[in-house]
């Protein structure tokens, strides 16, 4: 018999009211009204039989699980309720209301009148369940509510928790640091984050993870939550959580992959973790004569590259051909890609040849090699020398002949003018 | 020549002879004159030599083919002994003037270079301060040609001997610059037209008897710097009057070479 209201306001009345209520009576209201709303009643008039804890005539007030109220008489006394000026609010979008008489009244009562309207819930406010609540920002409208995340992330499909995109993480330096997002606040919930590291074959990857190390655990199963797992070629490490760092993973291998998932919940500090990479050693490699490497280092692995260079006026020969550099290389089998080459003193070869002119050699053997020394000279009397009357030329480091005054340049032979080689006769007075 | 002296091989081992042959008139017209080695590509010589011999007021050079230089030459019988060379160029000075024979200078360049040595060597072109005034009055210069030696020979006589009448050894004379107001007012004292400008200077005897002629024209007149002991072009045989060479009161009249090693430099790229 009970009467269904489903509007979002409404009055309830007791039977034959503002007459006398019958006796022995039962009526039943449900209230209902949608999702995000609670129910407010209240009372305009209210006059019913008065008895002991409300044992004849009341008016009960409930959810569907709690009573929220009981009120009979007229005026509220020690153990009885009148509702009075109080208006009473449901906790969620349901409400039940049932009037009851008994068989017999002493007086007459005129029994109640009651309003009722659908009151907006703020969830923002009242949501203060972690697992209700939203993860960053709560925006509440009338009839209901929802979340939305800081710049950088993605509202999960839950549509409470921020996640972040975090799957797409390669590294290729032989060295780095990796640490969860938003290190050291704690990380984004509800993500799934993938850190590759991959580099050459031939090298070597080490984790180092730091001490400071927070992944949400439990005391007794093995990272129920969140965890970091490691994949390393064949390998598997982890999974990792709670307080104590992995510390040092050598991994054996150039290609890792390092897994983190977070769930929906946990404010967690995260990690951090910095990655090397050796290569095979290879041999020590000794400078040639008169030469040296760089860098000159205990250790040389894959990768490393070494330059040879020679000293001052000398060249570095490698394959019949000269250079002032040869670079060499540490291959991921520990061998160099190429030998030491020698250095070779420079030579500045046969000095060119001066037109109407001559050389001379001022070095033992006729040495044409650094720091020899040669000089020109013009067919005197016919030629002079421009622009000196010497040109000393020495072979320099570059292997090519250099004068202080005009450099790579030749110096050229010109004629003698004016001056016959037969003397001209006197003159003769007359 | 007129009254010089032979010269002995290495005298003058600047001096050319340039030998042109003008195809382009018939009978073929063919005469010569001499130049002075300035480098081992360039000779100096008078624009009049080289300029094509046509009846009119054009200045066009002859063509280069028809010109040789002969370098180290001492006796023209033996040209085959000396060194000849052809021509790649010639460079008539712009304003040469075929009337007044005013600016009377030319540059001959060699196709293939002259190498140095005892019998050719280049003569020197003013530089100093006071080679660049000019030739002072009194100064002694030599001037050396294989022209006309004897003044009483005519040019019907010179041409019709085949040329035989001209000096066959290379001949050498002694001139004292003459003061420019005296040669200049001897020849505008003169009937004709006779200009003597500031481009030209005059050098001979007042009595006559030594002198320049036909022939010479282009050969350098040297004069020694006294400080350097250099041997340097200051002139030009240019032109004389219309009286027989080494007459009395004739001087002859040379291009003044200093006015133009700016121009020189200019043409041939060097200093």
């Amino acid at each position: 018999d009970a009467v269904e209201l489903t509007d979002m306001f409404g009055e309830i009345q007791s039977p034959n009211f503002p007459d006398s209520y019958p006796s022995d009576s039962e009526m039943t209201w449900n209230i209902s009204v949608p999702d995000g709303f609670k129910i407010k009643l209240y009372f305009m008039h209210f006059d019913l039989e008065s008895s002991y804890l409300c044992e004849y005539d009341y008016v009960k007030i409930e959810t569907e699980d709690q009573e929220l109220a009981t009120f009979c008489g007229r005026e509220t006394t020690d153990t009885e309720q009148a509702p009075g000026q109080q208006a009473i609010l449901s906790p969620g979008p349901y409400m039940g209301l049932t009037f009851r008489s008994d068989f017999s009244n002493e007086e007459r009562f005129t029994g109640f009148d009651a309003h009722y309207t659908a009151v907006d819930v703020d969830e923002c406010l009242e949501k203060s369940d972690e697992e209700l609540a939203c993860d960053h920002y709560c925006h509440n409208y009338i009839g209901g509510y929802y979340c939305s995340c800081r710049f950088g992330y993605i509202l999960h499909s839950d549509n409470r928790t921020c996640k972040v995109e975090c799957s797409d993480n390669l590294y290729t330096q032989r060295s780095g640091v990796i640490t969860s997002a938003d290190f050291p606040s704690p990380y984004p919930k509800s993500s799934d984050c993938l850190y590759r590291i991959e580099l050459e074959e031939g090298f070597f990857i080490t984790l180092n993870f730091e001490d400071s190390f927070d992944v949400e655990d439990h005391p007794k199963v093995t990272c129920p939550y969140d965890h970091i797992k490691i994949k390393a070629g064949q390998k598997e490490f982890g999974p990792f959580c709670g307080e104590k760092s992995p510390g040092r993973i050598e991994t054996q291998t150039n290609s890792v992959q390092i897994r983190f998932h977070s769930d929906n919940s946990g404010e967690n500090r995260g990690w951090k973790l910095s990655y090397t990479a050796i290569g095979n050693p290879c041999p020590l490699v000794q400078p040639p004569i008169n030469g040296k490497i760089e860098p000159s280092q205990a250790k040389y692995t894959f990768k490393d590259q070494v330059v040879v260079s020679c000293n001052t006026g000398y060249k570095v020969l490698k394959d019949n051909a000269e250079s002032d550099s040869f670079q060499i290389e540490c291959l991921k089998d520990g061998t160099w890609s190429n030998k030491i080459p020698v250095c070779k003193i420079a030579d500045c070869k046969a000095p060119p040849e001066l037109e109407h002119g001559f050389v001379t050699f001022s070095t033992r053997n006729n040495l044409t090699t650094y720091q020899a020394a040669i000089q020109y000279h013009c067919q005197h009397p016919y030629y002079h020398m421009a622009p000196n009357s010497t040109a000393t030329y020495t072979c320099d480091a570059l292997g090519q002949w250099r004068s202080e005054e005009l450099g790579t340049k030749l110096p050229s032979c010109r004629p003698v003018c004016g001056r016959p080689a037969r003397p001209l006769p006197g003159i003769i007075k007359r | 020549i007129i009254g010089g002296r032979n010269a002995e091989p290495g005298f003058f081992p600047w001096q050319a002879l340039i030998v042109v042959e003008d195809m382009s008139r018939v009978p073929n017209d063919k005469w010569f004159g001499s130049g002075a080695l300035l480098s081992e590509s360039w000779v100096l010589t008078a624009a009049h030599v080289l300029r094509s011999q046509r009846r009119d007021k054009t200045v066009i050079p002859v063509s280069k083919e028809h010109v040789t230089v002969y370098l180290a030459l001492h006796d023209v019988r033996n040209k085959m002994e000396a060194v000849n060379r052809t021509v790649e160029r010639i460079i008539l000075h712009e304003e040469f003037d075929i009337q007044n024979y005013n600016h009377d200078i030319a540059l001959v360049k060699l196709k293939e270079k002259v190498t140095m040595g005892k019998y050719v060597m280049p003569v020197c072109l003013p530089q100093f301060e006071h080679e660049l005034e000019g030739p002072h009055p009194n100064t002694l210069g030599l001037v050396a040609g294989w022209g006309i030696s004897n003044p009483n020979i005519t040019m019907d006589e010179i041409i019709s001997s085949g040329m035989r009448t001209l000096s066959d050894i290379l001949q050498y004379v002694k001139l004292p610059v003459v003061l420019h107001a005296e040669c200049k007012t001897s020849y505008e004292s003169r009937s004709g037209n006779y200009s003597v400008t500031e481009n030209m200077f005059c050098a001979g005897y007042y009595e006559g008897g030594k002198d320049t002629c036909l022939g010479d024209s282009g050969g350098a007149f040297v004069i020694q710097d006294p400080g350097t002991r250099r041997w340097v072009a200051q002139g030009l045989v240019s032109w004389g009057g219309p009286e027989e060479c080494g007459s009395k009161q004739v001087y002859g009249v040379y291009t003044k070479v200093s006015n133009y090693v700016d121009w020189v430099e200019q043409k041939t790229g060097s200093s």
